[in-house]
């Protein structure tokens, strides 16, 4: 079974603005 | 075919021909006869018991018939056509003449001989420089007064360890013959490291010369040489010298200088560069006007002399086609049993190491490539979440991935795993 890829645009930034991507 | 390299390519010691170095190379003197003109006498032989004769001449430099110019020590040496530089005359004390020859480049030479036009000197000094004339050593010295003259014993005995030492002898200095008398000094001629000379460092050096200076010191005295110059016998002019008085005078027909262009065992020939200087055409990877070093990126051993075993060629760095640049460690060839020293500088392509032989911290080796490829190093791209870090395992490009998380680059949830809301901990365990 493969595992769909993280979808970044699920995680919650607001504590963690620094380690956010640029692109996303 | 190349004197360097045989049949199959393998480099060999190879060596300039033997040449007389002085030939056709301008000689600076101290002194020349005929400016202005001058009249010198001297005697000669005629053979079959026949009595010496005296005989005058006119040297006159602005007259070729009569000119005895400085090239004419360097220039062909026929004996049908025998062309004889000279000095002025020498009437008083000191009679000191000095012939300086300069070779441009550095040559191993195995002798300097002299022929005399004149009566060989009583004393007679041969100088040599290595360092283009600012310095200057002692090579041999002829005299019938060694100790007098030189402060040398007669004809001292050589040892190994008393190689690069100037010798006196007495030899050569014979007022016989008149004329054509040779002084020759063969630069190894005795010393005993001469027959092992591939690994004799002294004597290589020893014979190792730029410039060549020869020193007349003293003329042969006056003697009773038949007919000589105390008079008694013809004169061609006894208006013009008293025929009482000795003229002192050296004449040289031919300065020889017999040696090779010095190329360590690196070269076959030796070329004129554009400004007209002597250089040897380097081989196996060596550069300088001797081959003296190693060219740059082939520093993976010591440079060193070729010999007659080993052509000692300069090895280039292994750097897998990743650099430009390396650098000798004495340490490391040391430790490698004296096989390789070189380590790469600035790798590129990402590569690392002392051959660039493995790929730097982010990048992972690209095992369907081999490792002279520019792109056998690939990025780890770990995940920005997902992984722990940014430095990927070197081998398989495995990046270290968090708790629950899975993937070579840590992108996806391991099994029984969901994604979070939270960066710090991607993946969560499905309740």
């Amino acid at each position: 079974e493969v595992m769909p890829t993280l979808d970044m645009a699920l995680f919650d930034w607001t504590d963690y603005e620094d380690m956010k991507p640029v692109d996303v | 075919a190349d004197p360097c390299y045989d049949d199959t390519g393998a480099a060999r010691r190879c060596i300039p021909e033997f040449i007389n170095a002085a030939f056709g190379k301008e000689v600076t003197v101290s002194s020349v006869c005929g400016q202005p003109p001058s009249r010198s006498c001297s005697v000669v032989e005629r053979g079959d018991d026949r009595p010496s004769v005296r005989t005058c001449q006119i040297c006159d430099a602005a007259d070729p018939r009569r000119a005895h110019p400085v090239s004419y020590l360097t220039d062909l040496n026929s004996a049908h056509n025998l062309t004889c530089w000279q000095s002025e005359n020498l009437n008083t004390s000191p009679y000191n003449v000095t012939l300086t020859l300069s070779l441009g480049k550095k040559f191993e030479i195995t002798y300097v001989s002299l022929q005399f036009c004149s009566p060989r000197p009583e004393s007679l000094a041969i100088y040599k420089s290595m360092d283009y004339g600012k310095t200057w050593m002692p090579y041999q010295f002829y005299s019938s007064q060694c100790r007098r003259m030189y402060n040398r014993p007669n004809k001292a005995t050589i040892t190994k360890q008393n190689e690069q030492e100037a010798l006196c002898t007495d030899g050569h200095t014979d007022l016989y013959p008149l004329s054509g008398g040779l002084i020759a000094f063969s630069t190894l001629d005795g010393r005993p490291s001469g027959k092992d000379y591939d690994n004799s460092p002294v004597l290589q050096d020893w014979v190792t010369v730029t410039d060549i200076r020869v020193v007349f010191n003293r003329p042969q005295p006056p003697r009773d040489v038949g007919a000589g110059s105390n008079g008694g016998g013809r004169d061609d002019d006894p208006m013009a010298v008293p025929s009482t008085l000795p003229s002192y005078f050296y004449a040289v027909g031919d300065f020889q200088v017999g040696g090779r262009c010095k190329c360590n065992g690196h070269a076959s020939r030796c070329l004129k560069e554009k400004e007209g200087r002597l250089v040897c055409d380097c081989k196996h990877n060596t550069e300088g006007p001797e081959c003296d070093r190693c060219k740059p990126f082939h520093y993976d051993r010591p440079w060193q002399r070729a010999n007659a075993r080993e052509a000692n060629e300069c090895l280039p760095c292994n750097c897998n086609l990743h650099a430009r640049r390396c650098r000798f460690n004495m340490e490391l060839y040391k430790l490698s049993g004296r096989k390789s020293g070189g380590v790469c500088m600035n790798c590129r392509h990402n590569t690392a190491g002392r051959h660039c032989h493995y790929c730097k911290e982010g990048f992972y080796r690209d095992m369907a490539r081999p490792i002279t490829h520019r792109r056998a190093c690939k990025a780890c791209d770990c995940h920005p979440v997902g992984a722990a870090g940014k430095t990927c395992n070197q081998t398989t490009g495995q990046c270290p991935c968090k708790d629950g998380v899975t993937g070579i680059t840590c992108n996806r949830c391991a099994k029984g795993y969901q994604q979070s809301r939270s960066p710090v901990a991607p993946c969560i365990k499905i309740p």
